[in-house]
């Protein structure tokens, strides 16, 4: 996955993300792709999430899946999820979970929740930061103000670090894969390099829902496991999402 | 030096939007779930429409599962063993994911699965 929170020169919160997964379940020899993530494309939906006919949220989903990986509450914050790697992992989470011990929520049921209820981006922030996960994760989340926009790092009981927008620093935006901000990713599987180059390249000037799309859709940001794109700007309320291919020769992941 | 390898990587695109052409499959559809519906009917439509594609991946990973355990005792574990989780998980989604199981008729214990496979996937 690659999620990138922007604030453009005018004080707008872009947030992009592409979903990736599929990875080792299974290769296509004939179709040079990856089994799951092709059958998942076709399950694809944007979703409107309305109480007394008002959207309280909308989402880009997966049909079938409950919880929420992608969503904007309009004109209050918008937030993607990652996947975090760790020994302390989901399956420690689960195997509490059978034995009783069920203090934890299950990842895509919090961000869900959030989405529905947080009334703030400062709320929903506190509520990724605080609340025990049953797996270690990324939060991306972009607000409605300017320097809105962090990326909550993730164990399965603490909030490890939260990386902030800081224009001061001249750090007008922040992006995340699979990998801690603050160590050196996978050499094998380095897509922050390559969407940070292009990200600079583009300029906090020139930064818009276009450009960020152009970043999404340079190879290895885009790969065989990326299943769809998704653009929100929180101030108009905007959620728009694409199905995504990587024709061959594409980075299997 | 692993960052640059064409045609693998290439330099940064320009101009890909309005999307099209081959990085592009096709837009999304919008749906609508009521919140003020009882959580079991909320996803009724939406499956309904996505039931055969639903149905589709959940083959995938069962023959997934059976490649690992060619026996058919992993499917045959998380048919007899998640439903007995979907009563443990908060509301609303322990009924949502039994309405969804109702519309699509694929077994309770699959359609959980396919609810936590994040944290199932770490394994």
């Amino acid at each position: 996955c690659t999620s990138v929170v922007a604030e453009d020169d005018k004080g707008n919160l872009l947030h992009g993300r592409n979903l990736d997964f599929g990875l080792f379940m299974g290769w296509d020899i004939k179709n040079k792709s990856w089994i799951i993530s092709e059958k998942l494309k076709p399950l694809v939906v944007n979703l409107d999430f309305k109480r007394n006919n008002q959207t309280v949220f909308k989402s880009t989903n997966f049909a079938g899946y409950v919880g929420m990986l992608t969503g904007i509450k309009p004109h209050m914050f918008s937030l993607t999820m990652n996947e975090r790697f760790s020994l302390d992992g989901g399956y420690i989470g689960i195997l509490e979970w059978i034995l009783g011990k069920r203090d934890g929520m299950w990842m895509s049921f919090l961000t869900r929740s959030v989405l529905e209820n947080a009334k703030s981006y400062e709320d929903a922030k506190a509520l990724l930061a605080q609340t025990k996960l049953l797996a270690p994760a990324y939060f991306i989340l972009g607000g409605n103000q300017t320097g809105q926009g962090c990326i909550v790092t993730r164990s399965r009981l603490l909030s490890i670090d939260i990386l902030e927008i800081d224009l001061k620093l001249g750090r007008w935006y922040v992006l995340e894969t699979n990998y801690d901000h603050w160590k050196e990713p996978l050499f094998l599987d380095d897509r922050r390099t390559p969407a940070m180059k292009c990200m600079n390249r583009t300029t906090q000037a020139n930064i818009s829902l276009k450009t960020m799309y152009d970043v999404l859709s340079t190879k290895p940001v885009l790969n065989k496991l990326t299943t769809y794109t998704t653009l929100m700007q929180v101030s108009e309320g905007k959620l728009k999402s694409y199905i995504r291919d990587c024709p061959s020769p594409c980075m299997p992941w | 030096s692993t960052q640059f390898i064409p045609p693998f990587t290439e330099d940064c695109r320009s101009d890909m939007y309005p999307p099209s052409g081959p990085t592009f499959r096709g837009d999304v559809s919008w749906y609508t779930v009521d919140l003020d519906s009882p959580p079991r009917e909320r996803w009724t439509a939406l499956i309904t429409d996505k039931k055969t594609a639903l149905v589709d991946v959940m083959q995938a990973i069962r023959d997934l599962a059976n490649a690992f355990v060619p026996s058919g005792k992993l499917i045959e574990l998380v048919d007899i063993t998640l439903p007995f989780m979907v009563n443990t998980l908060p509301n609303p989604f322990g009924e949502e994911i039994r309405g969804i199981s109702d519309v699509s008729g694929i077994p309770l214990g699959e359609v959980v699965l396919f609810n936590i496979f994040y944290e199932v996937f770490t394994v």
